[in-house]
């Protein structure tokens, strides 16, 4: 099954 | 010194729901321009980024930028002792901006109650969100989006956005069976608030969690209107606009199979 991706993943910190 | 009068104060009730099920501890930046908030979930899978406009306050006075760190539980409860008609004053001191006042009045302003919230340091990590030309973006009734997210539920715990120039279709694959909704774009010129509208790039499919999808949704009751954006490989941004401003959740993918 997909796994459940996170958004850190995606958008940087600030 | 920190003042923002809402007459619509049922307004900020709504914001609060739509809010506090995705996070408990959420700081309010406030400035000149107006009230904003990211925060993410503990499991950092969505986001939520809300943003109210300073000409949507009468009179709205923020001498210089400062946040105030809310337990959203705590400000749910004292919230309740508003009346859905009362206006809504927020005030805090932002030089010690240890306590959050809330002033409720009722419409003939012979009831005012007066309330303190603690209020508390939030640590909180905050994400750049790159501006996105997404692949597809669709405007649909945000009641339909509710009851789609409702219904497909039944069935699983996913759903597959497909989107292409014709239609967005949400499907769900589970252990009972299978279920899919399509849409057609529609447009009611005298009914703008039912129109479903698509503007496509490039087709997209994209997987995502409807526990977070239908927690997203208890931000129905803000717009008739809801904009879905998904572009490959990116996190979805579902927003509901206001007339002071907007509520925007973002949801990262699920990836692999």
């Amino acid at each position: 099954a997909a796994t459940q991706g996170r958004l850190d993943s995606f958008f940087t910190q600030v | 010194m920190f003042e923002a009068r809402l007459t619509q104060g049922a307004l900020l009730k709504r914001l609060l729901d739509s809010v506090k099920e995705l996070v408990t501890d959420a700081n309010f930046d406030c400035s000149e321009t107006g009230i904003s908030l990211q925060a993410m979930d503990n499991s950092h899978v969505a986001l939520v980024s809300l943003s109210l406009r300073a000409e949507g306050f009468n009179p709205y006075r923020c001498d210089r930028g400062f946040s105030l760190g809310v337990n959203l539980n705590s400000l749910n409860k004292i919230m309740k002792c508003a009346g859905n008609e009362d206006v809504i004053t927020l005030k805090a001191d932002d030089s010690s901006a240890d306590s959050l006042c809330l002033l409720f009045e009722n419409s003939s302003n012979e009831r005012v109650s007066e309330y303190e919230l603690k209020l508390m340091d939030i640590d909180q990590e905050h994400l750049s969100i790159p501006e996105t030309d997404y692949d597809a973006t669709v405007m649909m009734p945000s009641a339909e989006f509710q009851r789609i997210c409702r219904d497909l539920m039944v069935v699983s715990e996913s759903v597959t956005i497909d989107v292409s120039k014709d239609e967005i279709k949400f499907t769900a694959e589970g252990e009972l069976g299978t279920g899919n909704v399509k849409l057609k774009p529609t447009s009611t010129i005298d009914k703008p608030e039912e129109s479903i509208t698509i503007e496509l790039g490039q087709t997209v499919s994209l997987q995502f969690s409807l526990k977070y999808l239908s927690n997203f949704t208890r931000g129905t009751p803000l717009s008739d209107q809801v904009m879905l954006c998904l572009s490959d490989n990116m996190p979805l941004l579902v927003e509901y606009k206001m007339d002071i401003g907007y509520i925007r959740y973002y949801l990262a993918p699920k990836v692999g199979d």
